[in-house]
């Protein structure tokens, strides 16, 4: 998605 | 979290750990790029800016404090510890940090997935990331003569950046609406970078010898 702020990935 | 995406973060994790090993109990660093080892370092504090104000998991929260402790701590013993620090081939490793960070950064400001400061540093960790091993790829070919960690260190960081790929087509084909192209071409960039060593690491474990570069 475009809005994604929050990574979650390292 | 799919096995790709945690047998990467294993990997990515025992590469920093053989590298501290070698550091702390050999107390030698020969063979290894501190140039290389700055960039990650760089490379971490960009990434994680929002590790106080974005909560994603126990876990995330944790490796980001190991992979920023660790690559701080390998740099401050290849430039301080005063045994390693004298093992460290100065001479060989003269990469160019401006050479590399200067263009993620441009590339960053210019393309990103929105113009805010954390946003275009989380952007320019990804760019940076995957040239970062240049230097290091650079001196083993100067250096020709790898010992076994070393290699090792560059195999694992290799195979955390290939289980990484495969935990990108897993999440595309589980998860709606995950396309992120600025994280797959950068790490597709990053992962080819390391086809030409696996090709030599590879041929010397097929034939059971000691890990040589052509020059």
């Amino acid at each position: 998605s475009n809005d994604r702020v929050v990574h979650d990935e390292l | 979290m799919n096995i790709f995406r945690l047998a990467g973060d294993m990997t990515h994790l025992a590469s920093v750990l053989v590298l501290l090993l070698k550091i702390h109990t050999i107390k030698s660093c020969a063979g290894v790029s501190l140039k290389t080892q700055e960039l990650y370092a760089l490379v971490f504090a960009c990434r994680y800016l929002d590790i106080f104000t974005n909560f994603v998991s126990l876990y995330n929260t944790v490796m980001k404090l190991i992979f920023l402790g660790s690559s701080f701590s390998i740099v401050w013993y290849m430039r301080y510890h005063k045994v390693v620090r004298r093992s460290y081939d100065k001479d060989q490793d003269t990469f160019r940090h401006y050479f590399l960070v200067l263009p993620c950064l441009v590339l960053a400001l210019l393309i990103n997935e929105k113009f805010t400061f954390k946003e275009v540093m989380w952007t320019f960790s990804l760019y940076l990331e995957a040239v970062a091993i240049l230097p290091q790829l650079v001196l083993l070919q100067r250096t020709r003569n790898i010992d076994n960690l070393t290699g090792q260190y560059v195999f694992l960081l290799g195979a955390y950046r290939g289980l990484y790929i495969l935990n990108w087509i897993y999440r595309y084909f589980t998860e709606p609406h995950f396309v992120h192209w600025i994280t797959w071409i950068s790490g597709l960039v990053q992962t080819l970078l390391y086809a030409d060593f696996f090709y030599y690491y590879y041929q010397s474990w097929k034939n059971n010898q000691k890990l040589h570069l052509p020059a």
